[in-house]
């Protein structure tokens, strides 16, 4: 699965994921990365990406999960998304994410992902592992 | 605030060994398409237009789990899914079952944009992307000798796999018993 998600200096924001899936899955079967708010969410406050088992997104309703928790905990987006991330049995899933204040985070709970992110005061990362 | 670009390629059981011929290509196309993101950004492009740009070349890099490069189903053919999402609007588009279409998530987006509708799956998907003159290809394109490789593994195994897992030690061969970071056998 791959993903991105955006956020422009007015606060906009954008969340896309592309997928070919599990290995060796039936024919005809859906995972989250098309789910509105399982693999792919994004509304005034942030948007997200995720990526794992698709299964275990779905019924965690995990990307839209994200934005609930920050609209009705009233955290940031880090405490929201690790919360939700930590909410998925180990192993299963990642995400990347920004908020409308460009804010940016990545969790995962799996060994590893591969993922990149920048904003615009000049940080920058590239990891695969913690 | 500022603008801000986060972008993934997967996650699973990726080991800390994983050896060089594996992960520098990853890591070149995940600075290639963060760049890319970052350039849009500075350009003062939607992110709506950002994410489909690095989304698209992500698709065309073989070594993620999307476009070209996906993995295969229990028939050894490919059924891509995609989906991108506007956060003011809460517009979004949807596609599921994709087998000759290049960039799913360009499809995605002319569903979000071009129809009243949200999800098309499988042969209406397919239509509909001839139908908007979207690029298709024939479906060989999008296979690779790797991904052949993990099938069969995987159906040897009669498992399932996430973008990347580790081999199952007890039926890892000790000619195979170097972790890759690819779906071996699950």
């Amino acid at each position: 699965t791959v993903g991105c998600v955006a956020v422009d200096n007015e606060g906009n924001l954008a969340s896309a994921t592309s997928t070919g899936g599990l290995v060796n899955k039936m024919v005809g079967r859906i995972g989250d990365t098309p789910i509105i708010g399982a693999g792919t969410y994004a509304n005034h406050l942030c948007a997200v990406s995720a990526t794992g088992k698709g299964e275990l997104i779905i019924r965690g309703t995990v990307a839209r999960d994200v934005a609930a928790v920050m609209e009705f905990k009233g955290v940031s987006l880090k405490e929201a998304a690790a919360y939700v991330v930590g909410q998925v049995p180990p192993g299963n899933v990642g995400l990347v994410a920004v908020s409308s204040t460009g804010e940016v985070t990545m969790p995962f709970n799996t060994t590893g992902m591969f993922r990149a992110c920048a904003t615009e005061d000049g940080y920058s990362e590239i990891a695969i592992w913690d | 605030m500022g603008w801000a670009i986060a972008l993934h390629g997967g996650a699973g059981d990726i080991p800390l060994s994983l050896p060089s011929d594996r992960r520098l290509p990853r890591e070149a196309g995940l600075r290639h398409c963060l760049d890319v993101g970052i350039a849009a950004l500075k350009a003062h492009k939607h992110p709506l237009d950002v994410v489909e740009l690095v989304v698209r070349e992500l698709e065309n890099h073989p070594h993620f789990n999307a476009g070209k490069g996906s993995v295969l189903t229990t028939s050894g053919t490919v059924e891509m899914e995609a989906c991108i999402m506007d956060g003011k609007t809460k517009k979004c588009g949807a596609v599921s079952g994709l087998s000759t279409v290049v960039n799913a998530i360009s499809l995605a987006r002319t569903v979000m944009e071009k129809t009243p509708h949200i999800y098309l799956a499988f042969d209406g998907a397919e239509a509909f992307a001839r139908e908007q003159g979207l690029e298709t290809v024939d479906p060989s394109y999008f296979v690779t000798p790797e991904n052949i490789e993990r099938l069969k593994q995987a159906q040897e195994a009669n498992r399932v796999q996430i973008d990347y897992t580790q081999p199952i030690q007890k039926e890892v061969k000790k000619d195979d018993a170097i972790g890759d970071g690819d779906s071996q056998i699950g």
